[in-house]
Parts: C-alpha cells; structure tokens; sequence
C-alpha cells in the first residue's frame, strides 16, 4: 500500500484572514506525521504527531488556541483509535493540558476504558507524568475576543426579542 | 477541530481528532469528537475517518462509522464522504466535513461548511486545498 498521511484543520466559514496560516498549518501536520512514518513509526505514531501539530497551532481550535467556554475556560476533546485492533482511547471536557490527543492515547493503550472525561481525566493524567499548563497557555486573543462578540451579541438579541431562554452556542467542532 | 486519518505500507490505519469545542458552550458539554464511530473511526479491513462540523449532529448520525459503511460497499472514498454529509444534512440539517483514506491508500476529503483546510502527502506529492474544489498539488 502506498502510505499516506492526511489532515484537516476543521470545517467551518474559516475566514480571510486566517487562510493562509491555516493551510500553512495543514501542510506543516502532514509532513510531520508523514515524517513519522517514513521514519519507521506506527500509524498511530503518525496520527499521534500530525495532531499535536495541529493542537501546538493557536491557528486551530484545538490545544492551544481552543475557543472558550461561556465560563471563559478552556476545555477540550480527543479520540484516537488503531485500526489494526480497533482500540480507542478518548477524553472529554479535559482541562489544563497541551495535548489532549496524548492523553487520549494513554487512555487507550494504559486502561481498560474508551474515555475519560473531566476531572477524572486530568487525574489520570496526572498520575502518567502529563504536567498541567496554566489555562492562559491555551488561550489567544482570538478566543477571548470571539466569547466576547457572542456575549455582546447575543445580549443584544435577548434585549431586542425579550428572549429569557439561555442563547444558543455559535460555531462548531 | 483537527484531525488526522493514516494508513502505512502494511495497510495498518488510524485516525485522530481533537477539538476546544464551541465558542461559549455550557461547561461539561462534550461533542462528537471523543466518540467513537462519530468523530472518528478506524477499522483496517475498510479505512480510517476524521470528522468535523456540528458535533451534535455529527453524533445523532454516527458520521465516521457511516462513511466507513458506506466505504465498504465498494464506493470510492470521496463518494462515501459525501454520501455521508448528504445524509446528514437531509436528516438532521447538519453541516460539516471529514477526511478518510482507505485501507489500500485511496484518499478523501470533502464538506458542506463554507470551508475545510486539508492536505496530504501520498508518494512523493504534498495535496492541499481549503475552498470547494479546490486541489493543489506539490512535489515534495
């Protein structure tokens, strides 16, 4: 088989400004991951590593560079699975961590389980030498600024419609 | 969201995803990104697949495990992309976009948002694109 190493960097209206870092950032992943593999990595290696790419990347809305939270905190999901097995491992809402896609292969290759979630997953961890970050490690500019608009916006809307339901998020994965 | 989906020499694959969610989201809410068979899948007797969009709807159409399906009918991994964004856009108004390659190499990309950033590196060519339609190749 012809190996290949293929990445995205999410769907969604990604606007002008930001084009050309993100296709930059795409193409930098690819090439680390394939690096990996022509290195004599394993598949999951190479996934592993496009990945962190991506998430070390304020460019993308994962690792650093999440967006926020109505609690203006950052929390973040991951999944990584081996075809070979069909093991997974996943976290979800995880706090205060670089990588999440590293936590989330520690969960599939150290656990019996698929995923871990919340506190439970920042323990765990934890207790396998991942080191917390301070959460203003994660955050841009952008991502205050983008809660920031949401806030003022949909403020404005209630106001103008005499909304009393809790907004709507905006955006997605 | 990012994701990553790979096969190597041997035909093993694996997938990726990882996301900070949605802006403004209620704290505790998790999407589709950490669930298997929704925000990725891989098995190697058919392909890999990384998904991104509306995790919500992601989720209620399991979309990484039907373009898998659709995938092991035969079907050619772009078509099995988008048969499963047609899905889920007819049957829950979802929007979004997914990477997948196949257990012998063959790759996909597609999505029904406005954009997706993508790229691959397939013998010895970098592939790139973030616009519908869009493909742009380079030698390495």
């Amino acid at each position: 088989v012809e190996p290949v190493v293929v990445v995205h960097g999410g769907a969604w209206a990604v606007p002008e400004e930001l084009w050309d870092e993100s296709l930059q950032g795409v193409k930098a992943a690819a090439r680390r991951g394939y690096g990996v593999l022509t290195a004599g990595g394993s598949s999951v290696d190479a996934a592993e590593a496009s990945v962190v790419c991506l998430e070390d990347n304020p460019v993308f809305d994962a690792g650093t560079g999440s967006v926020l939270t109505f609690d203006e905190q950052v929390e973040m999901d991951a999944i990584i699975i081996d075809g070979t097995t069909m093991e997974a491992g996943a976290v979800g809402a995880i706090r205060n961590v670089l990588n999440p896609v590293k936590v989330a292969r520690l969960v599939m290759e150290k656990t019996d389980h698929i995923m871990l979630v919340g506190d439970g997953a920042n323990k765990f961890a934890a207790a396998h030498g991942v080191q917390e970050v301070d959460p203003e490690v994660l955050i841009t500019s952008l991502a205050r600024q983008t809660l920031a608009k949401y806030k003022k916006y949909t403020s404005t809307v209630y106001h103008l419609f005499n909304k009393t339901e809790k907004p709507e998020t905006s955006g997605h994965e | 969201t990012v994701g990553c989906v790979v096969v190597d020499r041997e035909g093993h694959t694996s997938c990726a995803t990882s996301t900070g969610g949605i802006t403004a989201k209620m704290p505790g809410r998790v999407g589709d990104t950490p669930i298997v068979g929704a925000g990725g899948f891989a098995d190697d007797q058919v392909g890999a697949v990384s998904t991104t969009g509306h995790g919500e709807a992601i989720m209620k159409a399991c979309l990484a495990r039907h373009i898998t399906s659709v995938m092991g009918t035969g079907e050619s991994v772009k078509s099995s992309i988008q048969n499963g964004l047609a899905h889920m856009e007819s049957r829950i108004k979802g929007f979004g976009g997914a990477i997948a390659v196949s257990c012998k190499g063959e790759v996909g990309t597609h999505f029904s948002t406005p954009r997706m950033t993508w790229a691959y590196i397939q013998a010895g060519k970098l592939h790139y694109g973030i616009h519908p339609n869009q493909h742009v190749t380079e030698d390495l």
